[in-house]
């Protein structure tokens, strides 16, 4: 007879910590490390501050060379957490303040906890949270491990501090299993390229063997904090719109719609019920399974909404873009006025997939430094995250590799010194796996993404053009 | 302030039904149709019979050229689900029986669920479920739904009725919205594979048009049902040992060792706590958390354990391998004794990999039917399931593409018709995603499908030398 079992998410995400990018001791770290910095600079972001971000990693035992006991300390300057939240923070899996309609890099409200319990299962080490939300606050402490069949915190120590120093921010640590010798040119090239994509933050990075790192900020201006926005109608499905029923204290259908999704005026609520033939007398009150299927098809089909708003993204902007990757391939002003090199920006409009607005910026950058060794030098980005990890799975690539015909813009892939950057940021990322290393090729994101390389193609194709032409000049 | 939030396993795969497989109508359908199949052929296999599985898909309503409603109906003479289980095996997500180290197709507690999920999400369809274990049993009806937000069926029917036609299996039935003109021709592909590597099978598949297919067993010999094995001492970490020591009655470490932990005897669990140093007086109920530190890391290095036990495993075999090549290729064994096509098969012996014991099985085929158009043909299965998206995700591709130097084996890429069939069994299949479409590229897993590539390789080179060879002599 079959034996039948319940799970908690703890231990689903225990048990198949490899789809959550925990594989091995050197891809553990780097996803500790990501996940960490990624938690710091959503934080800061949200205050709208320039990131001050430390993060350590010391050498505790083991061999220095293969997988050993390290301490992992992240430090920043963010809102902090309340004292109360802390442990449920960091102590349950699926908890967090991201589940909502808004550009952030934390999504699942899981990749804090997952960073600990990698080090737990493998050192049983406790983690140490400190964390203030400012100078009116006191400031807390939690010690906690993860009791991983029940999914809640186990409270080692919870004390609160006066907060002499009227700080506010957030400080971690605990130990984990790492192979920092293999890992290392990953979590420093993720440092490199978070310092293109987030170019008003400071890093500090000291590394096991005590090296110091530091990733300067290129500017303090901080764009605007990316906000929180309603559902649009061609996003929803039963299940949603039953929700929002439950909840709503909307007297009629018009007024449920205008105040719980998107870009639905008073006019274009009334046209659109009249479309759907929701019948006069129905009110969110009385609104039975059948009408809300009713009502979903319809918000599905209607094509008469305006496209998602836009506003609520943060993109990075097709002039701090071109800096940072004037920066990573060590490409100067000077080399492109002469002509040796080439950089170019672009930000597209906003569009829409699933009734998710995202942008997609990308840049195309052509000089000597660039490695060509028989291919193009692609960096994935998305909501300000770089992506390092599955290359081939991801959408950009794809486009890159399989749909863009580069002859059509003088450049002979893996010969001409190409890198593409490509930015996607979004309400809701459409990444593949909850380890958040490659993008999904939904087409219309697909689509975006083809129209912007082709786009920002026809500017480089005139310099390549004018190159070549000044090449065999030149032999004459 | 941030708003914080916890929600259920439910809600999680609610949100992110991209993940599992369920992102488009067209996608879905096939998701979920896969997902049941699967779980009829699991229960079928773990009592022998031969699977005898019907499937329905029935056009509801909407557009037949597009996105509508549809209703999916499956039944099986598996091995049933006992009436007061139905509920939570059916509405609770991470919830089910295979959660053991055994081969199943199933192994997440989510994929039924995630069908019935996205059915009432997109229709607000109930799902019944009609079981029996068996003639002594009676047949249970469920009607149910799910509640996301609280992870639990919410039960609208729930009756007995006697089983007068001593009936033993599971009957599924719900609505969904489907895009099955789109879906189509997967749907087919993967009954055609399941056919392959399910030889001992029968399935109907009657299509909304009407249509019947039937793909019906080549073989009743139904292989022996893969056994469930205790873990492994490479595949251990602090929470499994933790939570073993709990559970144990042994009152020594020895006895701890030998009960628990699989190819661990008496003479061996003696020599390997010699050589993790643990003290005469430890036992298993005064081990302390550094002791089982201590003593996991010992167990990941001991060298001295025999390889994880792969008799557990229950893979196709050469003959059954080649066989389904052949129908899946229209190839006769005339068209192989003439010489005009080859078909070659083999399994390795088994490996492991982070504790985990697999068995891959390859099988190359070449001849004219193999289209070519510019690549190499793959088919690629694991535990018995065909996996028919994100190819160039799969570490098989990898190998394929990438890795193998076809020149070796007088393969021309592309122009040379040649088709690569791997199948990979373990205790536990390293997905990327719980969509389970592709696997990861864990080294040893990869290492495994290049070695049995390059081996089958030698035997396809003799077949393609003999080929020019004859093929000169006829010029001359
Ligand atoms: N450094 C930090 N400063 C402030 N809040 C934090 C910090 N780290 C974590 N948090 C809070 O803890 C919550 C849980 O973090 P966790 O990383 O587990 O999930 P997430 O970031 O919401 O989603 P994801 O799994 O995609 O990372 C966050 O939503 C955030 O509210
Ligand atoms: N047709 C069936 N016959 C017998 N038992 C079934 C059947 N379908 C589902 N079950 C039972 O219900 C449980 C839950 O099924 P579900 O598909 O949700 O998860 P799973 O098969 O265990 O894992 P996965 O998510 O990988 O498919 C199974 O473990 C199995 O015990
Ligand atoms: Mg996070
Ligand atoms: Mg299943």
């Amino acid at each position: 007879a079959e034996v039948f079992q319940e799970i908690s998410a703890a231990d689903f995400f225990y048990r198949n910590r490899d789809i959550a990018g925990f594989t091995s001791p050197s891809r553990a770290v780097y996803s500790t490390i990501r996940e960490l910095v990624e938690n710091s600079l959503d934080a800061c972001e949200t205050m709208g501050v320039p990131p001050d971000i430390y993060l350590r990693l010391s050498h505790e035992s083991g061999p220095v060379d293969g997988p050993g006991v390290y301490s992992v300390r992240v430090e920043d300057n963010g809102l902090g957490i309340p004292g109360k939240i802390i442990p449920s923070a960091f102590g349950q899996v699926l908890y967090g303040s991201k589940y909502k309609l808004r550009q952030t890099r934390g999504q699942f409200g899981l990749g804090g906890k997952m960073a600990l319990l990698y080090g737990q299962v493998t050192t049983h080490s406790e983690a140490q949270i400190v964390s203030s939300t400012g100078p009116k606050d006191r400031v807390t402490e939690v010690i906690l491990r993860i009791d991983i069949q029940q999914n809640k915190p186990i409270i080692m120590k919870n004390k609160t501090h006066p907060n002499k120093h009227h700080w506010r921010g957030t400080a971690i640590e605990f130990k984990t299993e790492a192979d920092y010798s293999r890992a290392m040119s990953k979590i420093l090239d993720y440092m490199k390229q978070t310092a293109i994509i987030v170019p008003y933050a400071n890093i500090t990075f000291v590394d096991p063997r005590g090296r110091l790192y530091r990733f300067l900020r290129g500017t303090t201006t901080v764009p605007e904090a990316p906000t929180e926005t309603s559902p649009h109608p061609h996003g929803v499905d039963v299940e949603t719109v039953q929700r929002l029923l439950k909840v709503t204290n909307a007297k009629t259908l018009q007024e449920f719609l205008r105040k719980h999704f998107q870009r639905i005026g008073d006019a274009t609520a009334r046209k659109f019920l009249q479309y759907a033939s929701m019948g006069q007398r129905k009110t969110p009150r009385n609104m039975t399974p059948d009408d809300v299927v009713k009502l979903v098809n319809a918000m599905k089909n209607y094509e008469d909404f305006l496209a998602p708003d836009s506003s609520c993204l943060s993109p990075l902007g097709e002039d701090l873009l071109a800096t940072g990757i004037k920066k990573e391939l060590g490409i100067t002003d000077d080399d492109i006025a002469q002509g040796h090199a080439y950089v170019g920006t672009l930000q597209r409009k906003p569009a829409t997939y699933a009734g998710f607005p995202f942008i997609v910026e990308v840049g195309l950058a052509s000089s000597k430094n660039i490695p060509t060794e028989g291919k193009i030098l692609l960096f994935r980005f998305a909501n300000k995250i770089p992506l390092l990890f599955d290359e081939a799975s991801d959408v950009s690539w794809k486009v890159v590799n399989n749909t863009i015909d580069w002859r059509n813009y003088k450049v002979a892939p893996g010969e001409t010194p190409l890198a593409v950057f490509v930015h996607l940021c979004s309400t809701k990322v459409p990444y593949k796996t909850v380890g958040k290393e490659f993008i999904a090729d939904r087409p219309d994101v697909e689509h975006e993404i083809v129209n912007a390389i082709r786009e920002a193609g026809r500017t480089l194709k005139l310099y390549l053009s004018k190159k070549e032409h000044l090449a065999t000049e030149r032999k004459r």
